[in-house]
């Protein structure tokens, strides 16, 4: 052990144990998550290469060689809860992006919340035995966060009770949903709905892209990877286009909006229903944003309290960079912000829950505030952390900059949730939609609930200075 | 009337009340600027999209509120009172810090002086210090596995320099001593210059 490290540990004034149980929620959690990483980090079947040194193509074929084989401990260990997977997974790939993140957290959650029961009977299992492999196609190349702008159509035929699919523009090509381009061979796809003549908005269907077995593409079906990018290398991020590509009508994910076999439209009971599996996500990138953070912090911190140099005062020892104020300045600010944005991602996820509960029982009353919420604080801390982690990698001086330390690959993993599942300024004017509203009640006299319910207090309010 | 308010900067839940009213101001600052252009122009999507500088403000502070609200909730939840008073001192600097970053805000606002925002700065930098002998403390306390960290700069025995030099030692440039591009392209050059 580093001596300067050993005596930072030495001189702390609490136990950092019991900061790891509050952050994990209990001491038993804490225990049980340590189990679960001591199975990915014992099992030599995990090890390999520094992935630093490995090609784009051989990145993706390491992790999708993990992946495979995770899906298998998972099934041997039995580890079947969320979280647990959730721990499992990130030990596994180090909290990289990889080839199946698309099939666990998009494909599967939006099975089993936007598809009927006859729908999960059959593709949940097949799925969750990866015979299935999902994509979640939503994005085109010319079009991202704005759904009603996207171009893709799903044409009902009464005829035959198929949907015809198009990508009708080359801008209406789906573009970067991850695992789509080598490794799915099925894609949720997002697409405006034709019925009768009429544009009935956008709706999700499980479309086959790829032959069961021999993994070919289907006739009327393009799809390859989108190339490198900024980061991500373990990820096939692709391009799908559909050309008169027809699905049978139980295929459109009809869990709320349903096309009836003579091609009558039956109105979900809320539109933002459709979007439920991004409102998860978003709620997630809350905690991940705290995640990344946390490890910028973790290695900047660390490695400030081991680095030495210059000097404070002239002929003493180079002191430890972390002594000096201007380093405190940028680094614990940081911290700080890392803690805070834990507990808004813990809250953001048992909200989340809890509203979801509430939905399923009929009752959308939170709905616009979870919309509102999740769409605003996923945009206020993946800004947040993303530029934080840049400058805890400033903070490192010239090693931040090599690959060993860690920072370049934290930042490429995370910078793209700013742009991905609502692009951030979008996002803030989604909740400012919602605080306008929210104000207007007020205005007319009605009570608002919920984290803005401040602004019930808006008529009191007339601020003076307080002399000091 | 007019309903002062005392913002206290080493009380958590105070520095909330502060936030609260930042946001509830620039919500409403927001409002009023919108209802202007629709006042000035017939199309709502004209007016929202000339308001919308205002408009991401108003959330950034909503949720600026919303985060500092949730880190002061999580104190009360801390019952050892060595890691309380340590939290307590980052919850403090991540309210203070935000108002240092936005002070024009909190002024323009009323909700602060200018002598409380200098009595802000300093509290930062006192804060700085005494943060200090816990850094490392905090940070290990996120508990990340080095083979999760994958960092050397991060490792958790800090035992960087040594590890930095096997780690440059696999790159794959340095399989062979004399790399082939030498001999390939530099070697015949220099024989002709």
């Amino acid at each position: 052990m580093n001596e300067d490290l050993r005596r930072e540990r030495d001189s702390a004034s609490f136990n950092p144990e019991l900061l790891t149980h509050i952050l994990d929620g209990g001491a038993e959690r804490t225990q049980r998550r340590k189990e679960i990483e001591a199975l990915v980090l014992n099992d030599p079947d995990f090890q390999h290469e520094d992935l630093n040194f490995l090609s784009r193509s051989q990145r993706y074929e390491e992790a999708i060689r993990k992946s495979a084989l995770m899906v298998v401990k998972l099934r041997k260990y039995g580890i079947a809860d969320p979280d647990e997977i959730y721990w499992f997974k990130r030990c596994v790939h180090h909290g990289r992006a990889e080839p199946l993140d698309l099939h666990l957290g998009m494909f599967l959650p939006t099975l089993l919340t936007q598809a009927t029961l006859e729908q999960q009977d059959r593709f949940f299992m097949p799925a969750w035995n990866l015979e299935i492999i999902g994509s979640y196609a939503q994005t085109e190349m010319g079009h991202g966060t704005h759904l009603r702008g996207l171009e893709t159509t799903a044409t009902y035929d009464p005829a035959t009770q198929e949907f015809i699919l198009n990508s009708p523009t080359v801008t209406s090509i789906k573009w970067w949903p991850g695992g789509l381009g080598k490794t799915s061979n099925h894609a949720i796809v997002l697409a405006q709905l034709y019925t009768q003549g009429q544009c009935k908005g956008l709706h999700a269907f499980i479309v086959p892209i790829r032959q069961l077995g021999t993994h070919e593409p289907l006739p009327g079906i393009t799809v390859g990877d989108i190339g490198p990018k900024f980061g991500y290398d373990e990820m096939d991020n692709g391009y799908l286009k559909m050309d008169n590509f027809r699905i049978p009508r139980e295929n459109m994910l009809m869990k709320y909006a349903k096309i009836e076999p003579d091609g009558t439209y039956v109105k979900p009971v809320s539109d933002k229903l459709t979007y439920g599996t991004m409102v998860f996500i978003r709620s997630i990138i809350v905690g991940d944003s705290a995640r990344s953070l946390s490890k910028a912090c973790t290695i900047a911190i660390r490695y400030s309290s081991v680095r030495h140099q210059s000097e404070l005062k002239p002929g003493d020892p180079e002191p430890q960079i972390l002594d000096y104020q201007t380093q405190q300045y940028k680094l614990f600010p940081l911290l700080a912000t890392a803690y805070a944005f834990h507990f808004v991602g813990a809250y953001m996820k048992m909200t989340y829950y809890r509203i979801t509960g509430d939905i399923n029982e009929g009752d959308l009353s939170e709905l616009p505030e979870l919309h509102a919420l999740t769409a605003g604080l996923k945009a206020f801390t993946s800004w947040i952390a993303n530029a934080g982690i840049e400058e805890c990698r400033m903070a490192c001086g010239g090693h931040g900059y090599s690959r060993c330390s860690g920072l370049p690959d934290i930042y490429v993993t995370f910078t793209p949730c700013c742009t991905y599942e609502g692009e951030n300024t979008v996002m803030m004017l989604q909740t400012a939609r919602f605080l306008i509203k929210s104000y207007t009640q007020v205005c007319s006299g009605q009570l608002v609930s919920g984290m803005v319910s401040y602004l019930n207090d808006l008529s009191g309010q007339h601020i003076q200075p307080q002399q000091v | 009337a007019a309903r002062p308010t005392a913002v206290h900067i080493n009380d958590p839940a105070s520095l909330v009340e502060a936030y609260k009213l930042r946001a509830s101001r620039f919500v409403e600052v927001a409002a009023k600027n919108l209802q202007a252009e629709l006042n000035r122009r017939k199309s709502r999507e004209d007016a929202w999209n000339r308001t919308s500088v205002d408009l991401v403000r108003a959330s950034e502070a909503h949720c600026h509120y919303v985060v500092v609200k949730l880190f002061t909730t999580q104190l009360s939840e801390i019952n050892d009172a060595a890691v309380h008073a340590v939290m307590n001192n980052l919850c403090l600097l991540y309210a203070l810090y935000g108002i240092s970053k936005h002070t024009g805000d909190f002024l323009q606002a009323g909700i602060l002086t200018d002598a409380q925002v200098t009595q802000v700065y300093q509290r930062v930098k006192e804060l700085l210090a005494a943060i200090r002998p816990n850094a490392v403390a905090l940070v290990d306390a996120f508990d990340f596995h080095d083979n999760c960290l994958a960092s050397v700069l991060g490792r958790y025995d800090g035992n960087i320099y040594e590890n930095m030099f096997e780690w440059a030692k696999k790159s794959p440039l340095n399989k062979t001593e004399v790399h082939e591009a030498f001999h390939k392209h530099l070697k015949p050059k220099q024989a002709k210059l």
